[in-house]
């Protein structure tokens, strides 16, 4: 198998704490970024939309256009739904372009299907909730490296604000009068 | 004199009037997202409008929520997100997109960015305070969210993201310390909002560089030509650049733009609290302007402004505050000495092109 995203860091920041591995039988919604197609096309189409120079200056596309621009290749499609009826997934919501596909499977389904992936539960110290994530880096076969860009889900964690409140500045009324 | 920020610091500093309002039309409208265990109550909003809102018409209550809304205590960053876009962008139609991640196993940023790709009809600004270092991303999730980025800039969505709390960053690797980026606001199709204080923090000043404010340069995107000659120029002409192996001088440079982020008045769990700061407060500011903006172009039967940025470069500051006093935080060594870079006048990559005066800024972005 082959590991779309072999830089990502798969172990947990801190402030987040593994209460153990999560039970097979348990519930999972995994997000696979499907490859785009026309993507320098679209480039081009954004330069041209935002430039007050360009004649298409503020023609946007609508969600459909943008659709039928980017949307996968039936190949990408094909390819990753039999794979993953193969593993008897079947329960997937995709969007309007079509180029990511979420669907609720069991930990053990995606263990299986993404190798090397382990599903631990984690909570965050600071009131950071629980997630479900991999400390271990998953890969794909490699028949589905040329459609999956990636699978969300597995590592990346939910950031905390770093919103803060300071120490107000010191009140020096004489000077801020003068 | 003033004791802290509020709608009316902000409204009196960036040249509004009481009648810079949105009109309550329905073609209009703006959205800040949530991706935290962060809720927003509408008694908070009530309660701030009621306490710092009175001089200019306003909307008490948001449109639209879009994803689930907890139940618990309200969250200060949703609080200030929502009171500070409503006042700035005041009178616009407002949605707030909660996206705490309905499943544990769900990422709620991308869950965003699939709500982003499954409806038609969007607010035309959003502000974002999400921010990740782009070291703790894959090459290949940064490059798929750049083409999500790329589609809502297709849209003619704007989408301004907070450039972050931590100056030019700090990453320890083994060849030393670097400087390091976030991201989305290193994003090439996002416009990027830094921040900063006034000079003195009683009265309305003018502005300086809040030290806090993110800024640097993408290790990973390169150098969009928009701002090609802006960069250019700041690295070239500056006399005080941090040593070159800190950052990547080639890469998407941010922020693009910048506004208050010290000092703000925040109602939170029915408790008016001072002195929050952070560039999570800048956006939704800079954001509420742009919509303010958009609201006279849709009345001239002038499309939404979209993506900002090509045009951003091309007025060359102009319609704002050219900020040239500060610099922000950065590592903590012998080599730069917990300095980052450093404002000047122009572009520059603390706060950007400056911060907005309203009047300007309307004028410039009206036409064509």
């Amino acid at each position: 198998g082959l590991g779309p995203e072999p830089d990502q860091p798969f172990l947990p920041p801190p402030g987040w704490v593994s209460i153990g591995r999560v039970g097979p039988t348990e519930s999972l919604s995994l997000t696979f970024a499907l490859r785009q197609q026309n993507l320098q096309q679209l480039q081009k189409l954004v330069q041209d939309v935002s430039d007050p120079g360009s004649p298409r200056y503020g023609k946007y596309l609508s969600l459909e256009d943008v659709a039928a621009l980017v949307r996968p290749s039936t190949l990408t499609l094909s390819t990753v739904q039999k794979w993953l009826l193969a593993a008897g997934v079947q329960d997937c919501q995709t969007v309007i372009t079509e180029d990511f596909l979420t669907c609720q499977m069991t930990v053990q389904q995606a263990e299986q299907l993404l190798p090397g992936a382990e599903f631990h539960r984690y909570v965050g110290r600071l009131g950071g909730g629980r997630v479900v994530r991999s400390p271990r880096p998953y890969s794909l076969p490699g028949a589905l490296a040329a459609h999956v860009d990636f699978v969300g889900g597995l590592h990346r964690f939910p950031r905390a604000s770093s919103l803060q409140q300071r120490p107000g500045p010191k009140l020096d009324l004489e000077e801020s009068l003068s | 004199l003033h004791m802290g920020v509020t709608p009316a610091v902000i409204r009196e500093r960036y040249n509004l009037t009481a009648q810079d309002v949105g009109s309550g039309s329905p073609n209009n409208s703006q959205a800040c997202a949530q991706f935290l265990e962060q809720y927003f109550h509408d008694a908070d909003l009530e309660e701030f409008m009621k306490l710092f809102g009175k001089s200019f018409p306003h909307k008490n209550s948001v449109s639209r929520v879009v994803g689930q809304q907890g139940h618990g205590r309200a969250g200060l960053e949703a609080s200030l997100d929502v009171q500070y876009l409503m006042s700035a962008g005041a009178n616009i139609s407002t949605w707030v997109y909660s996206s705490p991640g309905r499943h544990e196993s769900q990422e709620p940023f991308l869950q965003w960015l699939l709500l982003l790709s499954n409806e038609s009809s969007l607010p035309l600004v959003h502000t974002v305070s999400y921010g990740d270092d782009e070291d703790s991303l894959s090459t290949a999730y940064l490059h798929r969210v750049n083409s999500e980025l790329m589609k809502a800039a297709a849209r003619g969505l704007t989408l301004l993201f907070a450039s972050g709390d931590s100056g030019a960053g700090c990453f320890s690797g083994p060849k030393g310390h670097l400087f390091r980026p976030s991201f989305p606001a290193s994003s090439p199709y996002v416009t990027t909002v830094g921040g900063t204080s006034f000079r003195n923090p009683f009265m309305v000043t003018e502005e300086i560089v809040d030290y806090i404010s993110g800024g640097g340069f993408s290790n990973i995107f390169p150098r969009p030509q928009y701002q090609d000659e802006a960069v250019s120029h700041f690295l070239g002409s500056s006399t005080h650049l941090p040593p070159s192996s800190y950052y990547n001088a080639s890469g998407r440079a941010y922020p693009d733009v910048a506004a208050l982020s010290d000092g703000y008045w925040v109602v939170s769990n029915h408790v008016p609290i001072p002195w929050v700061s952070g560039t999570s407060a800048s956006t939704p500011v800079f954001g509420g302007l742009l919509s303010l903006v958009n609201e006279q172009r849709l009345l001239n039967g002038r499309p939404p402004l979209g993506f900002l940025n090509p045009r951003l470069y091309s007025m060359q500051g102009r319609g704002l505050f050219d900020v040239t006093q500060g610099c922000h935080e950065a590592c903590l060594d012998e080599e730069v000495q917990g300095q980052g870079f450093c404002s000047k006048p122009g572009w520059d990559p603390v706060t950007g092109w400056g911060t907005p005066n309203y009047p300007a800024l309307l004028k410039a972005l009206l036409d064509p």
